[in-house]
């Protein structure tokens, strides 16, 4: 089963 | 005070048609550098960063930073009513909640304002740092909208992969397969027509095709688009928009469990 990252995980605020 | 004059008002209005199905509500940001938008859906998924340089504008007066909180399917009905050819100008004053787009005819006979509401948007910029990527693959943007279009008829998901034998887009779902593989082609005449394969090092990854068949509704932005991908990163769909800036998608990978 594949599982959806999300773009948070990648980029954080700032 | 904020004013900027966009000739090719049909830029805009194609903008909002590529954003408005992927995000809600988004801030506009003004500064002396251009107007910008970053936004992410509601799922977090994926990412829309738009730039329009102030260069591009032939008017773009913008005094101090300012951001605008748009519901962008209001914004949309709004630039629906500009006609293709129209010029249109944003304008907004220090402190007002409202927006105004003024429509001009190219020939001056018809002149139309439109003033929408704005609203207060809660929304957490990301940094998107420069990153080298495994593989760029720019190609014919129809090309690409026409293989996820396809796709998605047979899958849910794709899977990209770059080796140095081309690009490949794989689908499975409940009815078969499906293997699209484009080589690089640069012997055509036209570059904007052609497939270019930039290749670091072989990478493949798995995305929703329901958020890349979203992204290529900027299509008509862009003759070219550039997918850039990455195993550690979210890819990058890019659509460069004339002379001005891009619209670029980024969305995270579905990664085995």
């Amino acid at each position: 089963v594949n599982q959806q990252r999300q773009i948070t995980s990648f980029f954080t605020p700032g | 005070m904020l004013e900027l004059r966009l000739v090719q008002g049909s830029l805009l209005k194609k903008v909002l048609e590529s954003v408005k199905d992927l995000v809600t509500d988004a801030n506009f940001d003004c500064s002396a550098t251009g107007f910008s938008l970053q936004a992410m859906d509601s799922s977090h998924v994926a990412l829309v960063a738009l730039l329009l340089r102030s260069e591009g504008f032939e008017h773009y007066r913008c005094d101090r930073n300012l951001s605008m909180g748009m519901n962008l399917n209001n914004m949309s009905k709004m630039l629906k009513c500009a006609g293709n050819d129209d010029i249109i100008t944003i304008k907004a004053d220090d402190g007002s909640d409202t927006v105004t787009f003024m429509f001009e005819s190219p020939t001056q006979d018809k002149i139309a304002d439109f003033e929408m509401k704005l609203m207060d948007i809660d929304s957490e910029h990301l940094g998107i740092p420069e990153a080298e990527y495994h593989a760029i693959v720019r190609m014919p943007s129809a090309e690409f909208a026409r293989i996820c279009k396809d796709l998605s008829s047979i899958g849910d998901t794709v899977v990209i992969s770059v080796t140095k034998e081309g690009v490949k887009f794989s689908t499975r779902g409940d009815i078969g397969t499906a293997n699209i593989v484009c080589r690089q082609n640069t012997s055509v005449d036209k570059p904007e027509e052609s497939t270019i394969i930039e290749m670091n090092e072989p990478v493949s990854l798995t995305f929703a095709l329901r958020y890349m068949n979203s992204f290529t509704k900027a299509t008509p932005l862009a003759n070219s688009v550039t997918i850039s991908l990455s195993s550690e990163l979210p890819v990058v769909v890019e659509y460069k928009i004339a002379e001005m800036g891009y619209i670029r998608f980024y969305l995270a990978p579905k990664i085995e469990d």
